[in-house]
């Protein structure tokens, strides 16, 4: 499956920033995301996973230089829809990329088993077309890229 | 932020399979796709939020056609590592596709706020570098691309 995957990349210095328990009702995250767009802030990951008992988690990732923005305005739009907590923290991205690499469970499971045999929690998991994303911490990035990289890419240096 | 937005896809018939409170520690995930990757399952989406308490959902879709073979992989698994529950059901994909749109808030917003208008509840969330993707119901889905693409490509039919 590595003759997929065409590059490893990461993505360090990002926050990411949490809404807990929101309603899961029509309109909410619509809520959410015009008040980041209001602020001109860019938003890299949107990861919402399942509700549970009317109530579900959103999570994004943005720029460190945007956190404290993005932070504001989800604390403003979490009080005013009832979020249980708000809350952010720093995380790296990693990412395999390689045309349809998504459809091919084999390239996911190696990614995963790649960062479980470092002992790297994977925190949260995105994918898309060509790439599966996971958020770990930032002090695993360096080590990950460069297990990931030898992994699919070669025993070259990752750059 | 319409001029970002090159296309409005959707896919109907896939099935979401979702385990529910796995422990969150490494290597979970990793036993998971490996179960799938070996009975040749392509996977589309995989979600995985937040962790709380140690314990953490995992969600993917796949074709109608691997559902089954799909579910009862994730079982075993589940069983194996203890989840709460694994479930399945449908569910239809709803995406926004073009250049650069997931660092734009305000595309998001604008596609959260348009499935809001018609009281389309938004299950999960995932994006990409190029792709912003909803979970909804299936019996909502030709409404839900019709909307998008008047709102974002313009008043043609959808195709
Ligand atoms: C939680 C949030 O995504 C909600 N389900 C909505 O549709 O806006
Ligand atoms: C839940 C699952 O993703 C786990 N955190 C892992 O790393 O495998």
């Amino acid at each position: 499956e590595g003759a997929l995957v065409r590059a490893v990349t990461h993505t360090k210095g990002e926050v990411k920033v949490v809404l807990e328990a929101l309603p899961d009702v029509p309109g909410v995250a619509a809520r959410v995301f015009t008040a980041l767009a209001q602020q001109n802030i860019q938003v890299d990951m949107i990861i919402q996973g399942r509700g549970r008992e009317g109530r579900n988690d959103i999570a994004f990732t943005v720029a460190q230089d945007d956190s404290a923005a993005a932070l504001a305005a989800c604390r403003q739009v979490g009080a005013e829809v009832g979020a249980r907590r708000v809350a952010a923290e720093e995380a790296a991205k990693v990412s395999v990329v390689g045309a349809g690499i998504n459809q091919d469970a084999r390239v996911a499971a190696a990614m995963f088993e790649c960062l479980a045999e470092l002992g790297i929690n994977i925190e949260m998991i995105s994918t898309s077309g060509i790439r599966v994303s996971c958020l770990i911490r930032p002090d695993r990035a360096d080590e990950a890229v460069r297990a990931l990289h030898a992994r699919f890419i070669g025993p070259a240096e990752a750059s």
